[in-house]
């Protein structure tokens, strides 16, 4: 493919990643190193700050919100597994709002929407977990994680301390994102990169292959152009790049059997219904 | 069709908001 046409998609899917996202990598990083106008966000590190910190989650779209047990006599367990739960779900509306994000995305790549259906849905099903996984990377640092839209930094430890197997769930994305950050690559790299993921070929049930390979293989080419421009210095990047799809396939699948065993040890626990489609029969 | 009704629905509605 021609030189230029490979930049021009590179732009392309830049903008749709800046129109999609509303937390970009450069602002999260600003918010990180206390390099921003605003306010510094509200740290969550104990359970006392969970509480304080929850009127910053928009925690109210799924019907569990309703169904509060009153806290009258509970035993402080009781309230903790509350809170605990509370929480889950918030962060369930927020990953429900970002599959919507990664679909508008998915669309605006170039030939996405001419493809099969169903091979579309295939490619969303299997690919926006790794997608977000890979979001949540400039969002993290080796002590903890912004969420809600950067407004809170949520400590690994506090994480860590959760009762099981919820605190199985953040540990290995911190280890994946604290090496995955050191390829530093920007907004504009990572746009191509969802991409790619997005146009795998080897998800289980595809149609119609070859057309997403084709696609695939040119955000491909314009991932290595964009990386060997955008930085000239780093050797072997697009390289590395690539490499790091193999760990996400591990993120996932021990993503998968944690929400397994939160079904299965959890009576209260009820899944978003957007994620219950993703996650029915996902390996 | 059926299993994955949001995500069609998602993918076949032009702009993104979809009652989540």
């Amino acid at each position: 493919p021609e030189a230029a046409d490979l930049r021009s998609l590179a732009k392309h899917l830049y903008e749709s990643y800046l129109k999609n996202f509303p937390l970009t990598k450069a602002k999260a990083r600003a918010i990180l190193s206390g390099k921003t106008n605003d306010n510094a966000p509200f740290v969550i590190h104990d359970m006392k700050s969970l509480l304080e910190g929850e009127q910053f989650i928009n925690c109210c779209h799924l019907p569990h919100q309703g169904q509060q047990r009153e806290s009258t006599g509970a035993t402080l367990t009781e309230l903790q597994r509350e809170v605990e739960l509370r929480f889950f779900h918030s962060c369930q509306s927020r990953s429900a709002e970002a599959v919507s994000e990664v679909t508008e995305f998915a669309k605006s790549i170039p030939g996405f929407s001419i493809l099969d259906l169903n091979d579309q849905v295939t490619l969303l099903k299997y690919g926006v977990i790794e997608v977000l996984s890979i979001m949540m990377a400039p969002l993290m640092n080796k002590d903890g994680t912004l969420i809600s839209y950067g407004q809170i930094f949520m400590t690994r430890e506090f994480l860590k301390s959760l009762r099981k197997p919820f605190s199985d769930m953040m540990e290995p994305k911190f280890e994946f994102s604290v090496k995955f950050n050191m390829l530093e690559l920007d907004d504009s790299d990572m746009a191509l990169f969802l991409a790619v993921i997005i146009l795998s070929g080897d998800r289980p049930g595809l149609l119609n292959v070859k057309p997403i390979e084709e696609l695939q293989e040119n955000v491909l080419h314009s991932l290595e152009l964009h990386l060997k421009t955008n930085h000239p210095d780093s050797l072997h990047l697009f390289a590395k790049v690539l490499q790091k799809m193999t760990d996400l396939r591990q993120l996932v699948t021990h993503h998968v059997q944690v929400i397994q065993l939160l079904k299965e040890s959890e009576v209260d626990l009820c899944l978003h219904p957007l994620l219950q489609e993703i996650m029915r029969d996902l390996y | 069709k059926e299993k994955h009704k949001i995500l069609h629905r998602l993918l076949q509605n032009s702009t993104s908001p979809v009652d989540l």
